[in-house]
């Protein structure tokens, strides 16, 4: 563990944490894509299966416990809790445009043929385009809260300071996993690509979000 | 290589 790392998880936490406490106080889920949520839920339940096969340390179990979690309660919030509120006719990405790519490629490129690593590749692989949803909804609605300019900034520079993870650790510990690495540059490019697209969509505040 | 397939990150 390194200052790197830790500074990355505290940022993917405040970034989910932003997300429900939306949710939660203005009890409305508009503007959220449950479709990334979705596929964040699948990366968390397919990367964390070593639960149950490897222990690496209290904290590392805590967060993936708490990323499987939260999630769950998203997806919870968005599809049932506050149905209502679902901008569904916003969220229109066709998801397995993203899931069949990550399936066949976590087939074809991961370290070692066995159940656990390929769904520890797909969850990666996934994870990197999770939140293109997500992106594509706030482009079709022309508005953005600023809850989600916070939450897009607190995902893009987790995996973008994860980059900077790797590097120390390559440089200090001679470790490094290729697979990763391609693909947090891809999730770090995409989050870039992505506030390009969304510059020129107008800043809004929602009435609810001003109550006290 | 073992050391890689234990996945000790987030």
């Amino acid at each position: 563990m390194n200052i790197f790392r830790f500074a990355a998880d505290l940022l993917h936490v405040f970034a989910i944490a932003t997300l429900l406490l939306k949710i939660w106080n203005t009890r409305s889920c508009a503007g959220i894509s449950g479709k990334s949520q979705i596929l964040f839920g699948l990366v968390y339940v397919t990367r964390y299966l070593d639960l149950f096969t490897t222990y690496v340390s209290l904290y590392n179990s805590v967060m993936k416990v708490f990323f499987v979690v939260t999630s769950a309660v998203a997806i919870f919030l968005i599809y049932v809790q506050y149905k209502k509120t679902y901008e569904h006719d916003l969220d229109l990405f066709r998801i397995e445009l993203l899931l069949l790519p990550c399936a066949m490629l976590s087939l074809v490129i991961n370290h070692e043929d066995i159940v656990l690593e390929v769904l520890w590749t797909f969850s990666t692989y996934l994870e990197s385009v999770a939140i293109i949803p997500q992106l594509f909804m706030v482009k079709k609605s022309g508005g953005i809260e600023k809850f989600m300019i916070r939450y897009l900034i607190a995902f893009g520079s987790y995996r973008a300071i994860y980059l900077i993870n790797w590097a120390y650790r390559y440089i200090m510990e001679s470790h490094y996993d290729l697979i990763a690495i391609f693909a947090g540059i891809l999730q770090t490019i995409i989050y870039i690509l992505g506030f390009f697209l969304l510059r020129g969509v107008k800043v809004v505040v929602s009435d609810k979000e001003e109550e006290p | 290589d073992q050391d890689q397939l234990t996945h000790d990150e987030l």
